[in-house]
């Protein structure tokens, strides 16, 4: 009951206080729930939130938050307690200088078909995955400046590492969907390309502000992000589909939170009010 | 005495302080960070002659100074002058993460106007 509780007393759990009449009683009731709904609208919000279970904050934006409100300088050494979601964190300066909101998505599985081979990328044999941000949730009034997509990577292991010039370098392609005739074909267009090497783990930050402007003021259709994984070694190394976390199912450790190294598209928004998310120190 | 003095400057126009607790409200649940935050109010008396530190303006100083001829006329109010914004990192109606600045959440001055 706590747990969803709210300003308001739940509707014949309370008590009207000694000696106040009923229709008193309801007033204040009425006050409340004006002054709750009043205060949501401050925020932005139609209604009070309601978290599901299933809900995930994702590591990124709880490190925007500690750096841009100083909390994480009034914390001291926070390398010392930097995990493996802080691999390669830096601090989006210059798309928080013109933003006000940042929004976190994770991409809607449910929606999504099954791996698609070859498709973004014409004639490689490298599977592309296909993912479908549900943006709807962003208000008209919020103007986005960027949008990023990052994507985990997980360093591998040096036994199994192969000695030789390309046998550790992958690139990765990240793709706008423009249309989508069949499951296993797909009309693309790059967004962001980068080499890199599987020697280490980090989140790697891709521009895919072209695609999610067209789709938020633009109001094109939205047919998703294509992110395609090219092993230089070629499809048939140990290597290819091991290093870029991409997917659920693939060697998924024990104990391991697909919930904090999935994909995540980070919007950068204004809606108008006030100011940026300028970086501050803690008073 | 210099405890009257004391006294009379306590009541004069001044940011108090004023910690807003998300969970007193129950909506921890959905607000991430912070916990809560220090908001901080304004209150005190407006009395004349207004000292320079309460950040009057000159239409602040002509009220104080009509109120201390006709009494019908209110002190000018001890109010916010300066505010500052504060972010929120929560989880929004549609359970999408949202990290937002709010303007003018916290007071950082108060003055007579």
């Amino acid at each position: 009951e706590r747990s969803h509780a709210s300003l308001i007393p739940e509707e014949g759990k309370s008590r009207a206080p000694t000696g106040l009449p009923a229709a008193a009683h309801r007033q204040s009731h009425e006050l409340l729930r004006d002054f709750e709904t009043t205060l949501l609208h401050m925020f932005g919000l139609q209604r009070r939130p309601r978290p599901s279970r299933s809900a995930v904050v994702p590591q990124y934006l709880l490190d925007l938050y500690r750096l841009q409100s100083g909390e994480a300088e009034e914390a001291g050494a926070a390398s010392a307690t930097a995990g493996p979601h802080d691999a390669g964190f830096e601090y989006p300066e210059r798309s928080t200088s013109r933003a006000n909101t940042v929004r976190g998505f994770h991409h809607e599985e449910h929606l999504e078909q099954l791996p698609l081979e070859g498709s973004a990328a014409g004639e490689s044999s490298s599977p592309s995955f296909r993912f479908l941000f549900n943006l709807s949730s962003i208000p008209e009034e919020e103007l986005l400046s960027t949008a990023e997509l990052r994507i985990y990577r997980e360093r591998v292991d040096e036994e199994e590492e192969e000695t030789g010039g390309d046998e550790d370098l992958h690139r990765i392609n990240v793709y706008e969907i423009l249309k989508a005739p069949h499951a296993s074909q797909l009309i693309t267009r790059l967004l962001d390309t980068r080499l890199v090497r599987h020697n280490s783990t980090r989140w790697e930050s891709f521009d895919v502000s072209p695609a999610v402007l067209r789709w938020t003021r633009e109001r094109l259709p939205n047919h998703g992000l294509a992110v395609e994984v090219l092993h230089v070694g070629g499809a048939s190394s140990p290597h290819q589909g091991r290093h870029v976390r991409v997917s659920r199912s693939l060697h998924q450790k024990p104990g391991e939170d697909w919930g904090q190294l999935r994909p995540l598209l980070v919007t950068f928004g204004h809606d108008g009010k006030g100011h940026p998310l300028t970086r501050r120190a803690k008073r | 005495s210099p405890k009257q003095r004391g006294r009379k400057r306590n009541r004069n126009c001044r940011r108090h302080a004023l910690y807003v607790d998300f969970s007193d409200v129950n909506w921890n649940d959905w607000i991430v960070a912070p916990p809560g935050y220090q908001a901080y109010y304004c209150h005190g008396d407006c009395p004349f002659p207004l000292a320079d530190h309460l950040n009057s303006t000159n239409h602040a100083i002509v009220q104080t100074l009509v109120n201390s001829v006709n009494t019908n006329i209110p002190k000018a109010c001890c109010v916010p002058t300066e505010l500052s914004a504060i972010s929120m990192l929560y989880l929004d109606e549609h359970d999408k993460v949202v990290l937002k600045n709010y303007q003018e959440m916290v007071v950082e001055g108060c003055g007579c106007r």
